[in-house]
Parts: C-alpha cells; structure tokens; sequence
C-alpha cells in the first residue's frame, strides 16, 4: 500500500 | 493502477477536455459557470502542489500538468478572450459559502497538520462542491446546452468511477482514504439528480431543459 501523504491518485 | 481508476481519471480528462473544446470551437462560453471553473482551477492548484515536492510516476506528473493547464486556458477563455459570451448575470452562487467552510474544514480534519497537506484536503472538500455553481447557473436559465450535459456527465462518472476504485484498493491493496471516500460520496450524490435527467432526456435525443 502507498505511504500515508503518498497522493498516487489524481 | 486499475481500470477503474484509470478509466476515472481519463473520464475526467474528456470533461476538461469537452468544456475546452466546446468553448473553443462555439468562440463562446454561454451557460457555463465561470465561477465553477475558478474554483476548479483553485482545487488542481492546491492539490497538485506535490509536484514540487514528490514523484510518483511520469503518468500521475503528465496528467497533473494537463489537468492544472487545461483548468487555467479554460478560466482564461471564460474571464479573457471570451469574456463577452460569459453570461454573469446567471453565474451568481455565492462561492465564499463554500470556500470559507471548506477551507474551516480542512483546518479540522486532515491526515496530517501540515501546509500542502491542508491544501490538499481543502482540494479534495472543495472539488467535492465546486459543481454547485454550474449546477445552480442551469437551474436558473432551466436549461443546458447538449454540450454541457455531456462535459457534466463525464465529470460526475470520474468521481463515481473513483469510488469504486477506492472499494477496489480497500479490497486489493489494503489501503482506505476516508476522507477521499466521503468527499467522493458526496460530490457522487451531487450529480445523482443530473445523471437521472441526462439518461432520461440528453441520451434519448432532447435538450436538458427544466420544468418552469
């Protein structure tokens, strides 16, 4: 899963 | 990445990408909100201030930059170059009513107490409302052109589509974004009543125009 502040969405 | 996720960002890219057209093309931006294109040029400019601070990927950098751009040439047709076709005396929502608790929100609840990410949850509040506008513009002409039927279409199916990639990376991926779960919820119900109206009226071939 991606790191907590890690915003991979848009 | 997933298709729902995928298929989510690129209905929002036809969205942006419709509307500029649209105004392009008519050389007008009668019917559409300026108001709501300031306001999503406000949500891809907070949001996507981690361009200066992290990469994630070439795609998340290239979609980030065409979102961000087109929102911009969009306010500046509608303020600018167009400004004579941009209908004013009904884009008359009260924007401060939703910026001011938005950005009282984001101050409340956030993942974390630091500036970018405040800005970015103040993104993700406001672009959950920032149709309001638009949405308020039609009620009081009573009608949208086809056009814009479809540019909304598209920008409330992103979102939808968001929120079940979220379900799928909730199930797959382990990972859960409250707030981005709420905040799509919410923008999804606001189109709820325009979705019923553009499948019933626009995609049997009439114009979305409101009883009187």
């Amino acid at each position: 899963p991606p790191a907590e502040g890690d915003h991979d969405e848009l | 990445m997933n298709i729902f996720w995928l298929t989510g960002d690129l209905s929002h890219l036809a969205a942006i990408v419709i509307l500029l057209l649209k105004i392009w093309k008519t050389r007008s931006c009668a019917g559409i909100s300026g108001k709501g294109q300031l306001l999503f040029a406000l949500v891809f400019t907070t949001r996507y201030l981690d361009l200066l601070t992290s990469f994630i990927s070439l795609y998340n950098t290239s979609m980030k930059l065409i979102y961000i751009a087109c929102s911009y040439a969009t306010v500046y047709l509608i303020y600018m170059k167009f400004k004579a076709t941009y209908d004013g005396n009904h884009d008359t929502f009260r924007v401060e009513f939703l910026v001011v608790p938005v950005g009282g929100l984001s101050f409340l609840i956030n993942h974390d107490f630091s500036p970018l990410e405040i800005l970015c949850t103040f993104s993700i509040y406001l672009e959950s409302v920032a149709i309001l506008p638009q949405l308020f513009m039609i009620s009081k002409t009573g009608e949208a052109e086809t056009i814009t039927t479809h540019y909304l279409f598209f920008l409330g199916l992103y979102r939808a589509l968001y929120l079940v990639n979220s379900i799928w990376r909730f199930y797959f991926e382990g990972c859960f974004d409250l707030i981005a779960v709420v905040a799509g919820v919410v923008q999804t119900i606001l189109y709820c009543d325009f979705f019923y109206l553009y499948i019933t009226k626009v995609l049997k071939g009439k114009k979305l125009s409101l009883p009187a």
